[in-house]
């Protein structure tokens, strides 16, 4: 995260691969159930075997033994509708749910978050210098309007995207960060209403940066849920 | 340090069962405290050969039999590991193959061996031991002879004469950095054992061979799960953690000239991932476009170069990955094609901007609105996979039913529940429970928008935090 500062987002969760390293970020929709973008994937059928989510903690290396750390295996990966670049992980068991790990909300179906909402991006990954990647960084961005959003992006902002708004002093989402959440505080509670999804550039100063609009797609989350 | 298991090699899972009645294994010995423990049981017995190991009740059987012995049969098991010593199981030999215990009982000219204990056409002094393991016909090398084991022949005017088993290092080489090398050497280059992949001593490491299934982590064999330059093991040498083993390549050595081509990529090594120039499939290894930033844009460094950041993927050592210029490439099975970056903070990064290649197929159809009233006859997921039939139970037991949904024909893709992302079916495929199908909306330029303006609504039990930071902080500090 660049622009950020270390916070805490319980929801927020690190995707391991098989080394035990952090390549993608994830926010936790459901004690079983990771929602994150496609891309960190190489496959929608690869088994997952030896893949973990890493929740309670605030370091990027925790130590051995820490007590708030969760480990938990994914279990099985469901890929999103074609234009959704999500995916949903299923953990092979329940995180336990404490000060450290939370659920996010998920949005109403198709709900348009106003623009000038306070939302917050979170993740391990690059700083560009602003900070280090050691703990979870926190950093704050406004919602802008796709059509706003289009202005700088030429129309390329599709409905099933959003937009946070792009500053002068660079904020936003980079390397590492991919499938973390953007969190927007909305009726007294944090809502997962974007994904961060693998961009050209990563905050760049006065453009505004992309997420996949969750709302969009909250039928299909609710049904892989229920049926799965 | 080494391990009592390093004798033998592990089939997981597995029993071996005697089908001659009048044989009968060890008896079952409860409570022993690992394999390890079983294994330094057997070692030193000739008479044991395998056993089975319990992970349930703990308990170890010793076998006077392997998989090679006559009226075997290995079969699958929920709770046993059949661990047989590699002596009687390898069709490579070790030095001289003085220890070979293996069933080859043909001479390098092809002719059939003499068994050991007869004396014509060929007279000799050996007399079949357990320790000297003179069996049947078999290959065998007493006398410790420099051409690996041997035996007398059948053949009246060739007394006797060497089987031609290549050691454990000539039967197997390596193509380009050795990651498909499922070889039986189990030494590093100095000579130092290798230590077991499923083992965590003398040194711990990430590769449990149960997780990386794919890369045939068996024993302690020399393999190459990390995208090494070569095949490579943790020794038993507490003093040193891992090092290379000396398999040689299959590839002739190659000149400054023809390095050059092939680096450039012309030259494909068997099993290679198939190419691809826009897009990447998998983990990209076999990306070879010309992306060079990373996802965010940064500059890659250049291969053969040692600045800003100091690395070991120098494109000779990696000739079959095309280490060209600064482009993203997966030499070492990451998650995605990366590079090293020419930031001086940022030492590697994914260039996660290449787009995936798809792996859907092209429609056969088209739906309207949501593709509730689609009623055409596409039976396949958008990945391809068959449908299953609506009233069908296997794979998958389906809430939908022509029961309440008559629209429910065959194995049809169809809405049944409205799901605004299109006709969807079960599956199959009994890993997918149900995917969108192979069609395309009709008219996707002019749908009216999907997105609702802004209604108040509640949130229970999601969404909370606990924003009282002081614990965090310290523990940070």
């Amino acid at each position: 995260v660049v622009g950020g500062q270390p916070g805490n987002s319980p929801w927020t969760v690190s995707l391991r691969n098989r080394k035990g390293e952090h390549f993608c970020g994830g926010s936790l929709v459901k004690e079983k159930w990771v929602l994150t973008a496609r891309q960190c994937f190489s496959s929608c059928h690869e088994p997952l075997t030896g893949y973990e989510v890493w929740s309670g903690t605030l370091f990027q290396n925790p130590q051995p033994g820490e007590p708030d750390l969760q480990r938990v295996p994914i279990a099985k990966m469901v890929c999103g509708p074609s234009s959704s670049q999500l995916v949903l992980l299923k953990l092979a068991r329940s995180v336990t749910l404490n000060q450290r790990v939370a659920l996010i909300c998920l949005p109403p179906e198709r709900y348009v978050v106003p623009p000038r909402t306070k939302c917050e991006i979170a993740g391990w990954g690059e700083g560009k210098g602003s900070s280090g990647a050691s703990v979870l960084h926190v950093a704050s961005m406004n919602v802008i309007s796709n059509q706003e959003c289009n202005v700088k992006h030429r129309g390329r902002v599709h409905e099933n995207e959003m937009c946070t708004e792009g500053l002068l002093v660079p904020t936003g989402a980079c390397e590492g960060d991919y499938g973390g959440p953007l969190a927007c505080f909305t009726h007294d509670c944090w809502v997962l209403q974007g994904i961060i999804i693998p961009n050209r550039v990563c905050a760049r100063p006065r453009w505004p940066a992309i997420f996949m609009r969750v709302s969009v797609f909250v039928d299909w989350i609710q049904k892989v849920m229920q049926l799965e | 340090q080494r391990s009592p298991l390093n004798d033998f090699q592990l089939l997981r899972g597995t029993q071996l069962q005697n089908l001659l009645h009048a044989v009968v294994p060890g008896p079952w010995q409860e409570d022993v405290a690992n394999a390890e423990e079983c294994a330094r049981l057997c070692g030193p017995l000739l008479d044991c050969r395998a056993f089975h190991y319990n992970r349930s009740s703990h308990g170890c059987q010793l076998l006077p039999w392997t998989q090679n012995s006559p009226n075997t049969q290995i079969h699958h098991s929920g709770c046993c590991d059949l661990f047989q010593k590699k002596d009687y199981i390898r069709t490579c030999i070790m030095d001289k193959g003085v220890g070979y215990r293996g069933t080859v009982a043909t001479t390098a000219g092809g002719l059939t061996c003499q068994s050991w204990n007869h004396r014509f056409p060929n007279d000799h002094r050996y007399t079949p031991t357990l320790q000297n393991g003179l069996e049947e016909n078999f290959c065998r090398n007493p006398d410790g002879d420099s051409g690996g084991p041997w035996c007398y022949t059948t053949n009246p005017s060739v007394r006797f004469q060497s089987c031609g088993i290549k050691s454990c290092q000539e039967a197997a080489c390596v193509w380009c950095n050795g990651e498909d090398y499922r070889g039986s050497v189990d030494h590093t280059e100095s000579g130092r054992e290798c230590q077991r992949w499923d083992l965590q001593y003398p040194h711990q490491h990430p590769f449990h061979p149960g997780k990386f299934m794919e890369r045939g982590l068996d024993d302690n064999y020399c393999r190459n799960p990390d995208g090494s330059e070569r095949p490579w093991c943790y020794t038993t040498d507490p003093q040193l953690e891992r090092e290379f083993c000396a398999i040689p390549s299959c590839a002739p050595p190659l000149t400054k000239q023809f390095q050059s081509r092939f680096i450039s990529g012309s030259k494909a090594p068997p099993d290679q991932v198939a190419t691809t120039f826009n897009c990447f499939r998998g983990k990209g290894e076999g990306y070879r476009g010309t992306a060079n930033t990373t996802t965010a844009g940064v500059p890659c460094q250049r291969w053969d170069s040692q600045s800003p950041h100091q690395h070991g993927f120098s494109p000779e050592k990696y000739a079959c990955k095309d280490l060209r210029e600064n482009f993203c490439r997966n030499p070492d099975g990451s998650e995605a094609p990366w590079c090293f970056t020419t930031r001086p903070g940022m030492r590697v990064a994914f260039c996660y901007q290449i787009p995936r290649c798809t792996d859907e197929i092209l429609p056969e159809d088209c739906y309207q609105g949501s593709g509730k009233q689609y009623r055409g006859s596409v039976n396949k997921t958008r990945k391809g996979i068959p449908c299953q039939h609506w009233s069908a139970e296997t794979p998958h037991k389906p809430q939908f039913t022509p029961a309440s949904a008559p629209q429910l024909e065959k194995n049809f893709c169809r809405n049944p529940d409205g799901d605004s992302h299109g006709p969807w079916c079960y599956t199959t495929d009994p890993g997918t429970l149900f995917d969108y199908c192979a069609l395309k909306h009709c008219n996707k330029d002019q749908l009216p928008s999907i997105l609702k303006p802004p209604v108040p609504v509640q949130f229970e039990k999601c969404g909370k935090r606990v924003d009282r930071m002081d614990r965090w902080r310290s523990m940070m500090r």
